[in-house]
């Protein structure tokens, strides 16, 4: 029953978004945090055939069914975290980058994240002086249960907060900073483990770039009713 | 050629700009590299100028003994940094071949998933440039210039930030912050405990792949998860761009297929 089929016809030379009728799962396997139950992740296939030619194209990836929602705690004004309904006490850990001069293999990142996962950590935050972390990175969080908390690239003590005082409005181009945001939402949305976009480290992005961050990354209304009882 | 992406992650070459006096065009046309001779070395994408393990050029460098390795002492004093080189000093040729024979309307994508900071890419002497930006994916469509023989030569010059800095002799939290007016990682003007990296961390920092595809080719699909009734009732909304790259409309059958990987092998479908 995991397995559909569509038919659909592209026009010469045309882009097209195409979206499947929603596919039913009774029970699934949960994914879970560390520490808190099983990272179950699905193997999802897709790909296109085309009439006259065979198989055009494929993709794979592993996804995990989990919801995860956090908001501002009223009584301890922190951030609260929940996954699949059941808050959780965020045992972080800071991440600059794997190493000062991008020496970045996938076994490198394996063995960096499974120890954060061997101590017992739940939550890795990718300041907002490193990297948008790499598919690799957030593939081994999958595996290892690591959430993570990505910041976008703005520092305070680059943009505005610094001594001196410097790059009060951020970077130079704001359109290049949105197209490259944008392109990294594509590159690391599916994955279970991402938990939180933050604009940058110690400090609110340009009130611009901050407010298409907003717009662009929040939920879309048709998920709102999800986790209906 | 098979569907799918195949990595170019070996046999890089990589030179200093200013000590190559050929242009892109020559270098993948009549005059490629022969192999590791000055000013050619070994080097091994993706990396950066000055880092990476599987890396372009300090790596190289490091590894030849042209410098020492930043990692050790106070060995990163010794490397000349951006601002005091300028920046041609860490502008770098990389170069590398593939082999790649398509069949009749099969496409092939050179993709770049992190160049930092520009970039002009040479395909069997055809020019493109790769604009600025750090974090951002380049996809090149370049099923038209391919060799037909299947054997092609690929050249890419990498530029730093526009705005590498300068390190005030006290040092201090991201240099002089001029990095910041680059959508680029800021730390590498240096930071806390970390010392500033001398190319800024230039060059082809992530993965260079190619990816062979028939007419149609799928693109960043998105999956969401919705889930009701205390999480016993889930679904599962899979939106993806498709484009038709053919000159005919193409009637489609599109697949999608969840598997679960159980213990000892045994597939769930």
């Amino acid at each position: 029953e995991h397995l559909q089929t569509q038919k659909l016809l592209i026009p010469a030379r045309a882009c097209v978004q195409y979206t499947f009728p929603q596919i039913f799962f009774y029970k699934p396997n949960l994914w879970w945090p560390n520490g808190m139950g099983k990272q179950s992740l699905y193997n999802i296939n897709i790909s296109v055939d085309v009439k006259g030619y065979g198989e055009s194209d494929l993709w794979s990836h592993l996804f995990g069914f989990r919801k995860i929602e956090s908001h501002i705690d009223k009584a301890t004004g922190g951030r609260l975290f929940k996954v699949n309904g059941q808050p959780i006490f965020i045992r972080g850990g800071n991440w600059i980058v794997s190493d000062g001069l991008l020496r970045l293999s996938k076994k490198r990142y394996k063995t960096d994240i499974k120890f954060h996962a061997d101590m017992n950590l739940n939550m890795i935050r990718c300041w907002g002086g490193g990297l948008a972390e790499r598919p690799e990175f957030y593939h081994y969080c999958d595996i290892y249960g690591l959430l993570v908390w990505q910041e976008f690239w703005i520092t305070g003590d680059v943009d505005g907060r610094g001594v001196p005082v410097s790059n009060p409005d951020g970077p130079l181009d704001h359109d290049l900073f949105m197209l490259c945001a944008r392109d990294t939402v594509k590159l690391l949305r599916n994955h279970s483990s991402l938990a939180l976009w933050v604009g940058g480290n110690e400090q609110v992005p340009p009130e611009d770039i901050n407010k298409a961050l907003k717009d662009d990354l929040k939920l879309h209304p048709f998920f709102y009713n999800s986790n209906g009882i | 050629a098979e569907i799918g992406k195949t990595k170019l992650d070996s046999g890089w070459l990589a030179a200093r700009s200013t000590e190559v006096q050929l242009t892109g065009t020559q270098l993948t046309t009549t005059h490629p590299p022969a192999g590791p001779t000055a000013p050619w070395m070994d080097a091994v994408v993706p990396g950066t100028v000055i880092g990476g393990l599987i890396d372009s050029v300090l790596a190289t460098l490091v590894k030849n003994k042209v410098v020492p390795d930043p990692f050790y002492g106070l060995e990163n004093e010794t490397i000349i940094d951006i601002a005091d080189s300028g920046r041609e000093y860490y502008t770098f040729w990389f170069f590398t071949t593939f082999h790649c024979k398509l069949s009749g309307t099969q496409h092939l994508d050179l993709n770049f998933r992190g160049i930092n900071y520009s970039a002009e890419v040479y395909l069997n002497g055809h020019k493109t440039i790769l604009p600025k930006g750090m974090f951002r994916r380049h996809s090149l469509n370049v099923t038209d210039t391919l060799h037909p023989d299947g054997q092609n030569l690929l050249a890419v010059l990498v530029h730093p930030p526009d705005h590498p800095g300068t390190i005030p002799p006290d040092g201090g939290q991201g240099g002089d912050h001029e990095i910041g007016k680059d959508v680029t990682t800021q730390y590498v003007e240096g930071w806390d405990w970390i010392a500033p990296i001398r190319d800024r961390n230039t060059g082809i920092w992530d993965e260079v792949s190619i990816s062979v595809t028939g007419p149609v080719k799928i693109i960043d699909p998105h999956l969401v998860s919705s889930l009701f009734d205390n999480y016993k009732r889930v679904y599962l909304h899979a939106t993806t761009e498709l484009e038709n790259r053919s000159a005919l409309a193409a009637e489609c059958s599109l697949n999608i297929q969840v598997t679960m990987e159980l213990e000892g092998g045994v597939c769930l479908v």
